[in-house]
């Protein structure tokens, strides 16, 4: 079953949010590139990086959501995700991306393309600790 | 004089949802 979305997006999505990479280095949000989280998530020790390919875009029974699945890393695992349609994922290449596009930067003056089947989302897993 | 605010500072990683399960192999 897919989590229950949040009434309300985090702060750290509002456009001029200051972001700390894993070297230290400080980024506005809005200028987060691809590199910047796969060069973080290298020298992290817990954290990698997956591919996460949008299968699905499913409207929800909760107003506003949307709920999204994943195929997840080089397993596919099958993940479904429920999310406000405004909810930014960043997707490899082009950066942030939500269902509606408008929305997302209406709440966080984030701008944003729009998230589409077949788009690749950057998202996390724990390294396996031996 | 002004007082400096502090700005909150967000972790990298706070932005990237966790869609995997850890994978054991």
């Amino acid at each position: 079953a897919p989590l229950s979305p949040s009434s309300t997006l985090p702060p750290y999505f509002m456009k001029g949010s200051i972001i700390q990479l894993a070297d230290g280095e400080l980024k506005r949000v809005e200028d987060l590139r691809t590199e910047d989280f796969l060069q973080s998530a290298e020298v992290s020790r817990e954290l990698k990086i997956d591919s996460s390919t949008v299968e699905r875009i499913d409207s929800s029974k909760t107003p506003d959501a949307v709920i999204i699945q994943f195929s997840v890393g080089e397993h596919k695992a099958q993940v479904c995700v429920e999310v406000l349609v405004e909810y930014p994922f960043f997707v490899f290449g082009q950066g942030w991306s939500s269902c509606c596009p408008d929305r997302t930067t209406q709440l966080l003056a984030l701008s944003c393309a729009k998230l589409s089947v077949g788009d690749v989302c950057i998202s996390l897993t724990l390294k396996s600790l031996r | 004089n002004v007082e400096p605010r502090s700005v909150p500072v967000f972790p990298w990683h706070s932005l990237v949802p966790f869609l995997a399960p850890t994978q054991s192999d």
